[in-house]
């Protein structure tokens, strides 16, 4: 459960990310 | 069939989506009473970035041209930061109790509510590229509209001269929407469109230039000359007009293909 969880909040940290990125990726 | 209608959407959101799904199935059978781990550190991390990713899209709101996405971004903001704070309440809940039921409940619900703000944050933004592909169509249309009025060569040149470069610009930004496009269907439609409207426009500008030179030698087939071109123009319309039809579709939007 440990794993999981930390490997999905990693996840969505990097999605986060990801989606940050693809906003100034846009914006420039 | 795909979830996400575009690649890039199913690339950032799946392995999220997946991974949530398989962590429901999880503490849905593990009704055991067992331990949560502490998650203070990665959910600090999700909150840090989640700040970031407001910021950024509140600056992206000021700046932005487009109404629509000015009008629909902030909901799909507030909706992540109200889910980063359920996972830090989570973390803070399993740290003074890690066999808090509640707790769990709140990681999921944060984890589903992050997956949910992220994924409405990338299709306002795929509907506001949508959009601008529209508007580019939309000026071929406007500019097919005035096919039928012209009588001069030296008109004709100029109608080239404007229609090119957007035509151009359609068939550059169709061509890489449909790559992008996870629904095979709707790329079929698009590339097919998209065939039809770069066959026709030679055709249409030949059917033109016939036009007008059988104006300038009396007139005779006037007539045929012109149903020709205005049936050029029109049938140039309507595969942008399709195009335009379909760029607005989603997967979402399957009912009409059922």
């Amino acid at each position: 459960l440990r794993v999981g969880w930390e490997q999905l909040l990693t996840s969505i940290n990097r999605n986060i990310n990801e989606v940050e990125n693809q906003i100034l990726t846009r914006d420039s | 069939m795909p979830v996400f209608h575009t690649k890039t959407i199913e690339s950032i959101l799946e392995p999220v989506a997946s991974q949530v799904s398989r962590l429901v199935i999880l503490h849905e059978e593990a009704e055991d009473g067992g331990a949560m781990p502490d998650l203070e550190k990665p959910v600090r991390a999700v909150s840090a970035a989640v700040e970031n990713l407001v910021r950024v899209g509140h600056e992206t709101i000021n700046h932005s041209d487009d109404p629509i996405l000015k009008q629909d971004m902030p909901s799909s903001l507030r909706r992540v930061t109200e889910a980063s704070k359920t996972l830090e309440k989570a973390s803070d809940m399993i740290k003074a109790d890690p066999y808090s039921k509640q707790a769990r409940r709140f990681l999921i619900d944060g984890a589903r509510g992050i997956l949910q703000g992220t994924s409405s944050l990338l299709l306002c933004f795929d509907e506001s590229e949508v959009r601008k592909i529209i508007r580019e169509c939309k000026k071929v249309l406007d500019y097919l509209a005035v096919a039928e009025v012209i009588e001069s060569m030296e008109d004709l040149v100029q109608f080239v001269k404007d229609l090119s470069p957007s035509l151009t610009k359609v068939s550059h930004e169709v061509d890489a929407r449909q790559k992008e496009l996870t629904h095979q269907p709707h790329r079929e439609i698009l590339i097919r469109c998209l065939d039809s409207v770069k066959a026709l426009a030679p055709i249409l500008i030949c059917s033109m230039k016939i036009f007008i030179q059988i104006l300038q030698q009396g007139g005779k087939g006037i007539e045929e000359a012109a149903e020709n071109r205005n049936y050029l123009a029109q049938r140039m319309s309507d595969e942008i007009n399709e195009i335009v039809r379909v760029l607005q579709l989603t997967t979402y939007d399957e009912d009409e293909w059922d």
